[in-house]
């Protein structure tokens, strides 16, 4: 059974399962303190209490004692949840950047510091209202039971005021939007008791929580042709993140699943006469928000946003349905009898000169005769 | 009554060459 439909065949919201999203990817790090092409990977390896693994900066003797490690989902994920496991004890001041676009634009996410205005300026701990729910917080570390194995939670949504309407929250949806993260320690814990101070920055774990980013219209990620991370997307749409209507299912925008409603990608109605369509927002708002497709060259001789009647010189042939391909006959006015080509598109009724009748104009009307004159073919009797 | 179908044999394209169909 696909998860994006229903048992009778309708379609619902779906979306890939929870993950670790760091799980087993690359992490990029600024300073390490031995092999330097080991891809760090103990960050994002298996994290076993029994094994634990570790990744270590350099000692840092002097300032700037600032390291970085970014790492990249290679995809759009939903993200609520940043958890970074310390071998070391928990820096004194750090920042989490976040990227949507790969790697070509950061913004803040959230800082920690013992001073956020001197390190960040930044307030501390600003208030969060639903005027700036996409604002990065900065606030102390928080304080771990046991240093020796301390851990960092960042929960992307905590204290943000949409986060229980969130399937009706683009900013929260947006915010919580990432491709690439990037941890940058600024301070380590001060100790003023050592006599050769030397500091060093050290990981066990690098953890992600979130959902492969589908807006609602996939139920799993999978690789492509070319080894991308994308979508598999349902409900007609699709792009990596399904973040699209597929081409022909343009009768209405557009948009994200929620559980109330699939808001599916609807194909165009064009009664089998065109294989293109496009979106004209006037028409659907006309409809009451059901209907803006329009049909791009219908053939067949038919003509309409629908493709529903036949195009000049052409009339419905009733005997088929719209949908067959010689759903409109020619007119076939005659040249001299009828004064043009075109008929009426239902009848087939041509526009006859005077005196003379029949569907394509051939003939003389009754009380007329033919004359010898192409403008005025049938004259009345005398 | 079934009335006669227009003979294109019998016009007379003289003044109006510009009008005719091509295969009257």
């Amino acid at each position: 059974t696909d998860p994006c439909y229903s048992e009778s065949g309708s379609a619902r919201y779906c979306i890939p399962e929870f993950v670790n999203a760091a799980f087993g990817q690359e992490v990029t790090v600024s300073s390490t303190c031995g092999r330097r092409n080991c891809e760090h990977t103990y960050l994002t390896d298996l994290n076993s209490a029994q094994n634990l693994t570790c990744w270590q900066s350099e000692m840092l003797r002097s300032m700037p004692f600032n390291v970085t490690l970014t790492l990249s989902l290679g995809k759009k994920f939903e993200i609520t949840y940043i958890s970074l496991h310390f071998c070391s004890e928990k820096p004194d001041s750090m920042a989490i950047y976040k990227s949507m676009d790969y790697g070509r634009s950061w913004t803040p996410f959230q800082f920690y510091s013992s001073q956020c205005r001197r390190v960040y300026d930044r307030p501390n701990r600003a208030e969060i209202t639903k005027l700036n729910e996409q604002e990065p917080l900065c606030m102390e570390m928080p304080n771990s039971a046991d240093s020796s194995n301390a851990i960092l939670v960042f929960s992307t949504l905590d204290g943000r005021p949409s986060r229980t309407n969130f399937v009706s929250s683009p900013v929260l949806q947006d915010w919580i939007t990432v491709t690439d993260i990037r941890v940058t320690f600024n301070r380590p814990k001060m100790n003023k008791d050592m006599r050769e101070p030397a500091y060093f920055y050290a990981m066990s774990d690098f953890q992600v929580g979130g959902r492969c980013k589908c807006n609602g219209h996939a139920h799993r990620c999978m690789r492509d042709k070319d080894g991308m991370m994308v979508c598999d997307c349902k409900h007609n749409t699709e792009g990596s993140e399904c973040d699209r209507c597929k081409p022909f299912h343009y009768d209405r925008p557009w948009q994200r699943a929620t559980p109330k409603d699939a808001n599916e990608c609807l194909p165009c109605n064009c009664n089998l006469h065109a294989r293109r369509c496009r979106f004209n927002m006037e028409l659907y708002k006309l409809s009451g928000r059901k209907s803006g497709g329009v049909c791009m060259n219908c053939r067949h001789n038919t003509a309409g946003r629908h493709c529903h009647y036949c195009k000049e010189g052409y009339y419905r042939d009733m005997s088929r349905p719209i949908t067959h391909r010689k759903a409109c006959t020619a007119c076939d006015c005659h040249p001299v009898g009828a004064a043009g080509k075109t008929c009426n598109q239902t009848s087939g009724q041509c526009q006859c000169k005077d005196g003379v009748t029949g569907l394509t104009c051939n003939r003389c009307a009754k009380g007329y005769q033919q004359s010898r004159s192409p403008v005025a073919p049938c004259i009345k009797i005398p | 009554e079934v009335l006669p179908t227009l003979d294109m044999a019998l016009f007379d394209w003289t003044d109006y060459e510009d009008m005719r169909p091509e295969d009257s």
